[in-house]
Order: C-alpha cells, then structure tokens, then sequence
C-alpha cells in the first residue's frame, strides 16, 4: 500500500459521498447519468465477486468493496424511488451497448486466465475505463453541471488518475505489473483529460461549468 | 514475484 493509491481509493470514497450528498441536498438526480450509475454497479458487482472467496485476505479491500457496490446499489435505489421524477432519459441516450460489448471482447480475448471469475474481473476493469461516457455525453448535452455534479465526476476520474502512479511505484518497488488494468486506467484517465481541463479552467476558478 | 494469485487492488 503506497500513498497515491491510499489516495486514489480515498477519491473513489469521496465521490460516493458527493454523489449522494448531492442528491439529498438538491433533492434530485439533474445532471446525473442513470446509465453511467448501471454501469458501475455492473463494473462493482463482476469485479468485487471474489468478496465470496478473498473476504478474509485484507479487511481493507472487503471493507471497500462492499461500499462500492453497496454505495452504487443505492444510488441507483434512489434514481429508480425517491428521485425518478427528476431523470431525464431523453438526454441520457449513449449507446451504452457497444461499451459492453467492446469490454466483453477485451476480457475474452486477453484475460490473464481463462476462468469465469478472471474473464469477469477483466471485464469490469474495461467496462470501467468507459463506464463514465455516457456521463460525459450527457454533461456535452446539456452544455452545462451545478458544481457539485463536477466535484463529484472529478473525484471519481481522480481514483484511477491516482492509480498511474500506483502502479509505476509499484513496478519499481515491487517488480508488481498487472498490463490490464494498467492500459484499462491510462484510457480511463484520457477519457476524463478533457473534463479535468474544463474542471481546472472554469470550475476551481469559482465559474459554472460551462462548456465552451 | 508479478501478479498475485488474487487482485489486491480495486
């Protein structure tokens, strides 16, 4: 365990709870991408399935794990009850499919072992590295997010951004490599290059988030 | 040592 990755998963824990936090507050769900949610809970749940078999190997990761999925879980509880009057399909429209077929392929072309629960652990790190898209085509429709929407995209695409230098640290200290989730994070943080530009320009000057 | 057997990231 090194800092940039106590760090990351700190910013992955931290964008749950802006996320929640901003839909208790505003008391909806505006801004928030359903299908990006679905995809992470599908991203959670085929990657964190080995709780059922590592659960005792570090009370860190169980603990972290079973917040995601339990957090992910939740919020979309909330998008489906107390906050669908405030999701809008209509601007929620990316073709979430090719991003689950583009991962099913990668993870069974090049899984590190061909069982089900390394196919699946693949997919979901693939899967993940899109996973944001259909947020981010959301965000370039509406032209336009409350702050505390930024804050939260921002928070999450820091959790694999902080996972790079996770891993060179890790090359060099350890001899410790893992190729797939590595290119998966590299794409995952150029996907969100774009954002992190727009949030550093507008948003921590104090403006809306605006596109230009 | 490489990749463990199990993911120890997550």
């Amino acid at each position: 365990m090194n800092l940039f990755r106590i760090a990351g998963d700190l910013s992955h824990l931290i964008s749950i709870f802006v996320l929640l936090h901003k839909m208790r507050t505003s008391k909806s769900c505006i801004g928030i991408s359903f299908k990006s949610q679905v995809l992470y809970l599908v991203v959670y749940v085929t990657r964190y399935l080995d709780l059922l078999w590592t659960f005792q190997h570090s009370a860190y990761n169980s603990l972290m794990k079973i917040i995601f999925i339990g957090s992910s879980a939740y919020t979309i509880y909330l998008m489906l009850n107390d906050f669908k009057p405030t999701h809008d399909p209509n601007i929620d429209t990316f073709k979430v499919e090719y991003l689950i077929g583009g991962s099913a392929i990668l993870a069974l072309l090049f899984p590190y072992k061909w069982t089900t629960a390394e196919v699946l652990w693949s997919f979901s790190i693939w899967l993940e590295s899109v996973a944001i898209l259909p947020q981010l085509f959301m965000l370039q429709r509406t032209g336009e997010a409350e702050t505390i929407t930024t804050h939260y995209i921002f928070a999450l695409g820091a959790y694999r951004a902080l996972y790079i230098p996770n891993w060179l640290y890790r090359y060099f200290m350890e001899s410790y490599t893992d190729p797939i989730a590595t290119v998966a994070g590299i794409i995952q943080t150029i996907l969100y290059s774009d954002f992190f530009y727009i949030y550093y320009t507008k948003v921590l000057k104090g403006r809306k988030f605006e596109l230009p | 040592k490489g990749r463990p057997e199990t993911h120890d990231e997550l």
